[in-house]
């Protein structure tokens, strides 16, 4: 067991290196460390080493509420990519990140979905505008959700 | 493999038969706060086989049937339909589309089918076993796992580890 | 003790209702409720009753994320009106909020802002806009932070 | 009674002295992900007293000084100063005015400072006594409070009631 966890762990780690340089810089130093020298090694905790835009804090406790969505989706995705599931919801992780950020983040998702189907729910326009296929629920009747498509074109209003 | 469609009736705050068709690549979902777009998330766990009503926001499982609003009763009844794309052959069943449904009534008795015909959960569990469609393998990352997987109390990032392994 | 806890509670509960109706609708219903009959009454947990838009929720977790948010910014917002501070930090507590929600928020803000002194962080173009000052922190040089002035006509690109 | 004006130097991300007025009524803070806006907030909650390193985001004190970058040289001391315009009487002190100023060295000594004169913490806690400013009754509301609240794990919500009791 420890040995299939091992090889899980570096797979999860090459990962989360390749999506933290595709939402960071391409330079940009992280990286996932198992604990050392602990009494049960199968409790050993991960650590998150993350460097963004060349800053040296001194842990992610230290980073902002952006930097630290973009390395917890990077993580996140880190395992999903692991796993073969073959499609991914992402519910509103955009909410915290600016625009220059927002930009990024939407051009990882395209760039993956050639091999996973995403299903993304956000408020912001840029998301929303590189999906094939969009929805907009709304609630006319209180309490009584309906569904309506929504072609490109209508994006201006639909935040 | 992906998912074509998804149909719920009676599902939380869906109280209408509504069919969500979805694109191979990306499908997005707008609209504003508290009109029924992370229902459709919850709809989706919950017809993959999810047991455990505090991962729907319900403290009952009885609580993702339609229960009503001052101008409409409550619904005796939920159910959601979920169709896949059998293109690369990986669910283990000859055809080329599956769907699998699941109902639930306030009696408190479920129904699990495949393809129309009636089976058991075990039975859904086992069509997606190593698929990683299982209802906890695939995957809906939230801005809520954000702060946990970074706070990591109780080391719950090494059991996500251990669950991927 | 428990005298002055119980007027609190009181002063607590009127203002929580005031500030919920001014983020939803007005015949909207809420509630703070203490537990009746526990053994220990000084450990007696307060619940929330929320019902927005006419909805029956059976409880706050079947709220929606913008919902919620509402609800605990009334909240908070409730406690903070009870003590006699002069100023109260906002940090981007607008981002899970739609448009419609923004711009109720914002007005809310700006109505209380004759008393209190406002401190708002946040990346919401609406939002910004109701301030008398603004400010513009950027990272010219990596890891430095710097400030600038900014003027409200350049709202459009500070996002 | 209002805070006229924030100055902060070699506090986390702002080496260089840099100073913030602000309204009497709504004050917004813009700017890119990292930039230092919540910064901004800490050092706030820092010159008014608080002692706790984890309202820092911080996991000890010597953290909020400029700890340097690639070009950089780390700072040795960081140092805040805030003013208030007293134009309701409720502090009680004579001047219309009040500035107080907190420094930490990498030593770990640290200074405190009403109007430029050598104080103690417990005389500036005291001159804050009864007016909701000591660094723990001011109010700063964040996001990830939203979901402490609702959760209220450990009977949370029922100590801030009790706090402002
Ligand atoms: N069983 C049910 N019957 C009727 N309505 C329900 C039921 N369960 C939940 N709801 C309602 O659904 C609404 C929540 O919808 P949902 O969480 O999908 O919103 P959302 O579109 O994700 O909004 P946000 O943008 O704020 O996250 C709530 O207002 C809740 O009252
Ligand atoms: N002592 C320190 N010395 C230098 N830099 C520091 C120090 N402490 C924190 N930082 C840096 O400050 C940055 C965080 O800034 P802050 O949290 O204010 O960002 P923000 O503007 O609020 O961003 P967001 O919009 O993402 O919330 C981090 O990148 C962190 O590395
Ligand atoms: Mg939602
Ligand atoms: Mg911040």
């Amino acid at each position: 067991a420890t040995e299939r966890f091992n090889k899980t762990f570096e797979q999860i780690r090459t990962n989360f290196q390749k999506v933290f340089k595709t939402l960071f810089f391409e330079d940009d130093y992280c990286d996932l460390i198992i604990e050392k020298d602990v009494e049960d090694p199968l409790e050993a905790r991960i650590e998150i080493k993350a460097q963004p835009r060349g800053k040296r804090p001194s842990g992610i406790s230290q980073l902002s509420g952006g930097e630290k969505t973009l390395t917890a989706i990077a993580l996140l995705f880190a395992i999903y990519l692991v796993k073969p599931s073959p499609f991914c919801v992402l519910d509103e992780v955009d909410a915290p990140l600016d625009d220059a950020n927002i930009e990024r983040f939407a051009k990882m998702i395209k760039e993956f979905s050639h091999d996973t189907q995403f299903i993304i729910i956000t408020h912001n326009k840029k998301t929303m505008s590189k999906a094939e296929m969009m929805y907009g629920v709304t609630m006319p009747e209180t309490g009584v959700s309906r569904l309506v498509g929504v072609k490109m074109g209508d994006i201006e209003d639909a935040a | 493999m992906y998912i074509s469609e998804l149909q719920l009736q009676g599902f939380k705050s869906f109280a209408h038969k509504t069919k969500v068709s979805f694109d191979s690549g990306i499908t997005s979902i707008v609209g504003p706060n508290g009109c029924g777009k992370s229902n459709i998330v919850d709809a989706l766990r919950w017809v993959l086989g999810e047991q455990r009503p505090s991962l729907l926001r319900s403290s009952a499982m009885s609580n993702v049937i339609f229960n009503g609003t001052a101008q409409k009763k409550a619904l005796g009844m939920a159910e959601v339909s979920l169709t896949f794309v059998n293109d690369k052959g990986i669910l283990p069943i000859e055809y080329s589309e599956v769907t699998i449904t699941r109902r639930l009534y306030r009696s408190g008795d479920s129904e699990y089918l495949i393809n129309n015909t009636s089976c058991r959960l075990k039975d859904i569990m086992e069509l997606f076993m190593d698929t990683g469609m299982g209802s906890d393998a695939y995957s809906v990352i939230e801005l809520k796992m954000v702060e946990e997987i970074l706070n990591d109390k109780n080391n719950d990032r090494r059991r996500l580890f251990e669950e991927a392994a």
